[in-house]
């Protein structure tokens, strides 16, 4: 059949696209992309979120979507929570044990296309995608179908997952992709008794991911911004209640 | 063809044998059942541990092992690591995108059951069962093919988790297995600067399920152990290097 188009690859698309990456799992990737734009919806952003992390997809989770998508005339309407229309790979958690379901490359690369072309978005300021952890089929797909998205590499502070992150963020060398920037997770938070920083995943992650990313691609690539551990963020995200802290300088940042 | 008998389930069967649930991903029961397992083998005890967490399967990345087990006279020899001889439904970790694999039920069930007739596991003094987390048919099949089995419930301190986490332990009631008893991950642990406790993940989740599952079941259902928030137990994991803190009261509490 005729291969309709995706309206945020056009020249004249005003969707700013982020593809929202990491280097392994356990990060926050996915509650960080909710929080994200949940926090440019509170701005008054329209924005859409693409769940094609095929081993977490926890984004309606995140959102306390738990109805399907509807189909309106050809076109699948996206579940809206928190300001946020979001449509996922893999709408529902497993639950039966008929769960997870075989994926294969092409078939990936083609879902990932229907959600681009045959979901009815509307006029969206912001595109976020989560993709899986590492580098992989969707990652390619996503630069692939969308080149003008720019790649947002979350890390925490340790340096084991920062150099993981920078192995994921130099895909975008290859696919061409610019790096937004780099967002550092689970930092250091105040002591409530003491006050003093308390770092429980290390420190600088981000920094360095940011550094390497910028050596290795011969770029520019900021750190956007650091959030700290907070377990409210675990439990809204639990609660399917993002909680929006105050990391501003992303979201404005980003864009 | 002929049914072979499953060692652990006949009556003169010496080994214990534990399945260990929860009641939703990331409160560590795979890193608690690895660590678990790692202290047993470290005490002088013969153990082996099945990785039945299709949705997680990290059992083999935690012990380091890359190896997939080799076949000798029909008999699948497990890789040991740590002195832990693993096995795992999925033995790697997604890597392609031919991953996830479909699973059906009775599947699941008869894969379940070569691991535990078709594994030569030599004499083992415990068997830890790593299951998804929830109630599920892993957890059903665990309970038919070794009705001696006991369970461990892993939560972490929030009520949160530990409200689902006794919906999972409350299984055993239908299943008429035991419950071992309750294991709280990621408590409290003192501030590094001032020695107060800080508690990440709330308070109070152990003894909750303890308190819940005792009066559900009509049963003695005690708090294993504590095992407080330490970043050295998931640099330990994501290295393969499993860390056995000071939690000497699981193990010889639960044997
Ligand atoms: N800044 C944070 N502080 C505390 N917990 C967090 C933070 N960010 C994420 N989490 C928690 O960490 C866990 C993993 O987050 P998730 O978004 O699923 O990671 P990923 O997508 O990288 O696998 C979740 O329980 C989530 O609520
Ligand atoms: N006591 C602990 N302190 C700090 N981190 C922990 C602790 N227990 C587990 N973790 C970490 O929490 C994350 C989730 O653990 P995992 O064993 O995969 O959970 P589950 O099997 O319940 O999904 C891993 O990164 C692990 O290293
Ligand atoms: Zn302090």
């Amino acid at each position: 059949r005729e291969e309709k188009e995706i309206p945020f690859a056009q020249p004249g698309s005003r969707t700013h696209v982020y593809a929202i990456t990491s280097g392994k799992g356990g990060v926050g990737k996915s509650s960080l992309t909710v929080n994200l734009g949940v926090a440019m919806a509170g701005q008054g952003m329209s924005v859409g979120i693409v769940d094609a992390d095929i081993y977490g997809h926890s984004v309606p989770g995140l959102l306390g979507i738990t109805a399907p998508p509807t189909v309106v005339e050809g076109m699948i309407m996206p579940p809206e929570a928190f300001g946020v229309r979001a449509i996922s790979m893999l709408p529902f958690k497993p639950g039966g044990s008929a769960e997870p379901v075989a994926f294969r490359g092409p078939m990936l690369h083609r879902a990932l296309q229907q959600f681009l072309t045959d979901v009815w978005w509307g006029d969206l300021d912001v595109l976020l995608l989560d993709l899986p952890p590492g580098t992989g089929d969707i990652a390619i797909s996503t630069a692939q179908l969308l080149p003008g998205s720019q790649v947002v590499v979350v890390t925490t502070p340790q340096t084991a997952a920062a150099d993981v992150a920078v192995r994921a963020g130099m895909l975008a060398g290859q696919t061409h992709q610019k790096i937004a920037g780099v967002i550092e997770n689970m930092s250091g938070f105040p002591c409530p008794h003491c006050g003093e920083p308390i770092d429980l995943f290390g420190i600088g992650g981000g920094q360095r991911v940011a550094e390497q990313l910028s050596a290795g691609l011969s770029a520019d690539v900021p750190l956007l911004g650091r959030i700290p551990f907070d377990v409210r963020l675990r439990e809204g995200g639990d609660a399917g209640q993002p909680l929006v802290l105050a990391d501003p300088s992303a979201p404005a940042a980003a864009t």
